[in-house]
């Protein structure tokens, strides 16, 4: 990893004696390699390098018995740092029942998500309603039907043939007139660069006010992530971000890229393809995964 | 980028920036770009524009197949047999609805068979794909044996004299252990219906992917083989370059690409257009 890659560089360095600026660039080289290959945005690491340069240039790093070490370490706090998020848990309304809306690209896991959301809900004895508006995939309203069997929660549809805002505050009133507490909307994957699809998720949030909207990105994303990020977050108002897939073995830089870029919180990890799959998100464990 | 431009140092930092962004890959982005300038300083390129059109053949060359079509090839006696994989959400299921569809319009008898018995739904999801593709499919109850799916569906198609089993798995990532075994057992049940292996084994990545593509290549390629990539959802924003480092490390070819959800959204993959759409 890149405790590896900056001992070797500074030992290579210090035989020389005192470090110079030319050094720490070349320990900044290496730092850039290991966020660029671990999926961090070109743009965010260019930022981030720029944004820790001062401190490795500092008194800390010329005095230190493994510099390499130190570079770590001040890499590893300002991961952490950017990471971390002032708001871990999910909004709730004030009256009843509240509005959780998932959105994001295809395939990104938002039905599974929808699916993780509900259990931990009604494990925790509240009373939590799935939500299906993708009119659009073979089978998707079947797939949220399932998952809803498999959790032990209620499921509403109304079918693919009406307007996905139009289901969504049907789904609000069905809550409200059978006192359950919180109303999951899953929807259609969709890309942001399709207009059509972004009128609709637009729609849908216009028609129920959320009070927390999610976006579910696949923690495998590459540079794309601040594009996707960006879009969905100038088109409906995100309340925080859902990484999944972290059971694999992406290094998870688009977590960087989209903390950078968007300032959102992420809320959650989804960690495997069981409904018990779902963690708090760590910004320490992030931090460590994308310094490899 | 470039219009009526001189080169000079900030274009080849412009080419690198740009195949960073598009998931290339850091050190093979270099690569590329220290290969141009030296391509350049031979052939004395100082025109932009010429410098963008080496860098478009530099990547085509490499993405190029060493056999002539990247279209999936039959094998010499009927059923020929496609094994769909890959890790979670990539495309695999829609992959086969298009797949079976453009083989259809070619006129051959395609049979899908439902091995995904574990996510909910993945089974009437390949059945509507099935209908609308005009293909036949063999499916058993959700939670039964993938390989037992996979060798029924070999049997139905000796019997009904389909041409193509495609053969639709569960995603998967390459890092459990116990479902890649799943995965190769299913091969070997392949092997042992048809005597051969699959003619097919193809591996498909999302565009969106960073990095982690080439670990999924290299597992996925140990465990079954691959003989062919589809990239899907390439009519997004990402570029899908991790190819580059797909084919240059382990060589195996880019057969189609994926530019929507509709049951028409696959075309054979074109390393020049590829190339092309790279630097756009
Ligand atoms: N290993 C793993 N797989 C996951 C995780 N979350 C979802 N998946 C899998 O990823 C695939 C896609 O999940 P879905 O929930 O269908 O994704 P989606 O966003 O609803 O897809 P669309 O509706 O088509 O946009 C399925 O195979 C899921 O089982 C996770 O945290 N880990
Ligand atoms: N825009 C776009 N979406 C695609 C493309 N290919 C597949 N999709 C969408 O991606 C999502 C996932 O597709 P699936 O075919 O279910 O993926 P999968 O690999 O079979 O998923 P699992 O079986 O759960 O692992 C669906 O919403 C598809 O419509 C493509 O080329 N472009
Ligand atoms: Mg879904
Ligand atoms: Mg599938």
């Amino acid at each position: 990893g890149l405790s590896e890659k900056l001992s070797a560089t500074f030992k290579k360095l210090r035989s020389r004696g005192r470090l110079t600026e030319a050094d720490i660039s070349a320990a900044l080289r290496e730092v850039r390699m290991a966020l660029l290959e671990a999926d961090v945005s070109f743009q965010v690491v260019k930022d981030f390098t720029n944004a820790i340069k001062e401190q490795a240039l500092g008194e800390e790093v010329a005095k230190a018995l493994s510099p390499g070490q130190q570079v770590v370490k001040i890499v590893h706090t300002e991961l952490v740092r950017l990471l971390g998020s002032d708001a871990t848990g999910l909004a709730t309304a004030e009256t009843p029942p509240t509005i959780i809306l998932l959105a994001g690209l295809q395939g990104s896991g938002k039905t599974t998500m929808a699916g993780k959301l509900a259990r931990m809900m009604a494990k925790r004895g509240g009373t939590p309603l799935l939500v299906a508006t993708d009119t659009r995939r073979p089978a998707a309203i079947r797939q949220l039907e399932v998952v809803a069997e498999q959790v032990g929660v209620p499921f509403f549809q109304m079918g693919d043939q009406l307007e996905p805002a139009r289901i969504a505050a049907a789904a609000v009133s069905h809550a409200r007139s059978h006192n359950l507490d919180t109303v999951i909307i899953d929807t259609a994957g969709r890309l942001h660069t399709d207009a059509e699809m972004m009128d609709e998720i637009r729609a849908v949030h216009q028609a129920v006010s959320p009070h927390e909207t999610l976006l579910v990105l696949d923690s495998l994303t590459g540079q794309d992530a601040v594009n996707v990020a960006t879009e969905f977050c100038g088109t409906v108002d995100v309340d925080g971000v859902v990484l999944t897939k972290l059971d694999g073995d992406a290094r998870g830089g688009a977590a960087l890229s989209l903390r950078a870029v968007t300032g959102k919180p992420i809320k959650f990890a989804g960690v495997g393809e069981k409904f018990d799959a779902l963690e708090t998100f760590h910004p320490e464990r992030i931090a460590s995964r994308i310094l490899g | 980028l470039t219009g009526g431009r001189q080169v000079d140092e900030g274009l080849f930092d412009e080419l690198e920036e740009l195949l960073i962004e598009a998931d290339v890959g850091p050190g093979l982005a270099a690569e590329l770009v220290a290969e141009l300038r030296r391509e350049a300083e031979s052939q004395h390129i100082t025109d932009a524009d010429a410098l963008r059109d080496l860098m478009r053949s530099q990547v085509a060359t490499l993405l190029r197949a060493e056999t002539g079509t990247p279209e999936i090839v039959p094998g010499p006696t009927p059923p020929s047999v496609l094994l769909v994989v890959g890790v979670n959400g990539t495309g695999k299921t829609t992959t086969i609805g298009k797949l079976a569809h453009l083989l259809r319009k070619q006129g051959r008898r395609v049979l899908l068979a439902a091995a995904d018995t574990f996510r909910a739904a993945a089974i009437d999801q390949l059945q509507i794909w099935a209908e609308r593709a005009r293909a036949d499919i063999v499916r058993h109850q959700e939670g039964s044996d993938p390989g037992a799916v996979a060798f029924d569906a070999i049997e139905a198609a000796k019997a009904r004299g389909a041409d193509w089993v495609i053969i639709d798995t569960a995603g998967r990532l390459h890092t459990k252990s116990g479902l890649m075994r799943e995965l190769e057992k299913v091969q070997r049940v392949c092997r042992r219906a048809t005597g051969r292996d699959p003619e097919e084994v193809l591996l498909v990545l999302d565009a969106t992917t960073g990095q982690n593509a080439l670990r999924q290549a290299e597992v996925f390629g140990e465990a079954v083989g691959l003989t062919g990539v589809v990239v899907a959802k390439l009519d997004g924003t990402a570029k899908g370059g991790i190819v580059l480092g797909i084919k240059k490390r382990f060589g195996i070819p880019i057969r189609y690409v994926g530019t929507g959800e509709g049951i028409d959204d696959l075309a054979p993959f074109s390393p020049e257009e590829f190339a092309h759409a790279l630097f756009e």
